[in-house]
């Protein structure tokens, strides 16, 4: 039982390491047991430091960083055992448009291996999609369309709305 | 394997006729304007894949995921998930594999594979050999990287638990 | 007792009512007491068709659509008494383009009469302020620096990142 | 009357030298990446106003408040406040109005008025006749949003009980 965990431990430790030094160039972030000798008398936590200087304390972290940190840990559990596919509905809300590029990026190497479907109000996260689905609704019903960039760029202009 | 259609019919804001949304391998985005319906494809998903909550829907019984436009309310809501077998990762020998779920107003539903009526069991386990859990992190809903963000120590202990 | 909380309510909801309209042009919100002959014995629901038709049930509305009405919820308060300055931190988080443009408007009106000092991560909100305040830290150490709408874009561009 | 500026010593991450932040009039944005010090400006305005919760301010203490950066820590931190009074109207005959705040490493601080050392109360109700309060929503911290649009409708009431 000890030893399955501590397998699994270091299997999502190792992913996070690696996918918050591509998310967060220069920093680290990693997975701690709280009681190692009985990992199940303690919890897991995870120290950050995201520019590399001394780890932070969760609570002083910024919303990005925090978000960083939890998409890490998230894309972490995802490698362990992967799924065909995936659903990621606006994990870019709180991301700056530099980070907003990095996850565009991971999602873009990981989706040649795996499907990736994503939500996002971010032109930038967007912009990095082989295929786009336009939704929309009239009168309360919804509907979709395939889009290419151009369309994009042009329903986002003709809004009267300036690209982000 | 990967996802190459939903077909949606009557379910939350697509309805009253049918609508198929098709996606390719690799990174799709799903674009558009607050409240068009991205975040009901993802519900939708979730639905055909056996989940049991309809809160987690956003919907106060399961019967509220039928259309309900302003002509009445049809009398059931069905999802389809159409795979792409091609590389027969799943254990069918058939180039789509197709899963179905439909709700009643009453609130009752089937599962359907290949169009055959299953069990909800028979669905998960199917699901389960093609690496796909309903509890695992492949469809992550809008809010919940912000949810994960504010875990506590043991909860993310657990996680890994469960995986293990 | 009751007389002064029903004036301030009915504020309140002239004002949300107004707000809203230009947030989500087309729709309505407005304030609803519980229990009208008794405002205490109950509380103060919101009731919202973002698209003029039926009032949505606030759990299947759209994470946009909360935060519109949220946010009209928000400008209405302050509205009835007015303070000198605001300061309002990443409330377009769920906002798409659109409607960032609508809040960054309402703002940029409102910011003849009232000082405003808004931290956001979206170029359409950013682009409409009349004074950008750039912050950066470099090795832990934060600083500002002022900024017009050209270095903006040069920064934007230069770290490799797309105009959203 | 509007925020002029806001000079910070050794605040969060705004250390070890002076920081002074300039506003103007009207529409001011804050802009920069993720953990640069956005949300620390707004946490050294709520400081000064005084709020009394260093967890509000994420600081596990308000010596927390204090810069911590590789070369030891500073004794104390303060921010200053000035408003520009042109239009006098708050009630103190003088162009500038500074109100000030520091706190040292063992957790006390004072409160200063035009240089003259005050009581907190003092401060409050000085900013009372300038129609800024604490608890009116005329600061909105990072992520307040998503928590209004939880609220239930109990607590709505309050917040217009409390305004009446
Ligand atoms: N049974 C139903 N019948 C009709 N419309 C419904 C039904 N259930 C939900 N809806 C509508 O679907 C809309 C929500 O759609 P959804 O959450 O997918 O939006 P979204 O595109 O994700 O928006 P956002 O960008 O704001 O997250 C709401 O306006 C809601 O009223
Ligand atoms: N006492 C302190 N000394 C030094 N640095 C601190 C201190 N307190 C907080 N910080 C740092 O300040 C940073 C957080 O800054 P802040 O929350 O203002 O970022 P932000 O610009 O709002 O980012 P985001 O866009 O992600 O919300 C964190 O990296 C934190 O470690
Ligand atoms: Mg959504
Ligand atoms: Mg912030």
């Amino acid at each position: 039982k000890r030893q399955a965990f501590l397998k699994v431990f270091n299997e999502v430790n190792t992913h996070m390491r690696k996918i918050f030094a591509l998310l967060s160039p220069g920093g680290e972030a990693y997975l701690v047991l709280q009681n190692p000798d009985d990992p199940f008398a303690g919890g897991v936590d995870i120290n950050a430091s995201p520019e590399g200087k001394k780890v932070k304390s969760p609570r002083a972290m910024s919303g990005g960083e925090k978000s960083l940190t939890t998409l890490s840990f998230m894309f972490a559990i995802q490698q362990v055992s992967p799924a065909p596919f995936y659903l990621l509905d606006e994990i870019d809300a709180f991301l700056d448009p530099a980070n907003v590029q990095r996850v565009a990026e991971l999602i873009s190497d990981l989706s040649e291996k795996w499907q990736f479907i994503v939500v996002s109000l971010r032109d930038v996260m967007i912009a990095r999609a082989k295929t786009l689905i336009g939704v929309y609704s009239r009168e309360g019903i919804s509907n979709t369309i395939r889009l290419n960039l151009e369309d994009l760029v042009k329903v986002l202009t003709s809004e009267g709305v300036e690209l982000e | 394997v990967f996802v190459e259609k939903l077909v949606l019919r009557n379910f939350k804001s697509f309805g009253p006729r049918k609508v198929t949304i098709n996606f390719t391998k690799g990174f799709n985005a799903i674009v558009g304007p607050n409240g068009s319906g991205k975040s009901n494809v993802a519900d939708a998903l979730l639905f055909v894949l056996g989940n049991l909550s309809s809160k987690t829907l956003r919907a106060e019984t399961f019967s509220g995921l039928i259309y309900d436009g302003p002509h009445g309310k049809p009398t059931s809501a069905s999802v389809s998930l159409v795979f792409d077998n091609s590389n027969r990762e799943m254990l069918i020998d058939a180039d789509e594999v197709v899963i179905g779920r439909d709700v009643l107003s009453n609130g009752r539903g089937r599962y359907k594979l290949q169009g055959r009526t299953v069990t909800r069991w028979q669905i998960i386990d199917f699901l389960d050999t093609a690496n796909i859990h309903l509890d695992g992190f492949n469809i992550v809903q809008q809010g919940l990287i912000a949810q994960l963000a504010q875990m506590d120590p043991l909860e993310r202990r657990k996680i890994i638990e469960r995986m293990a």
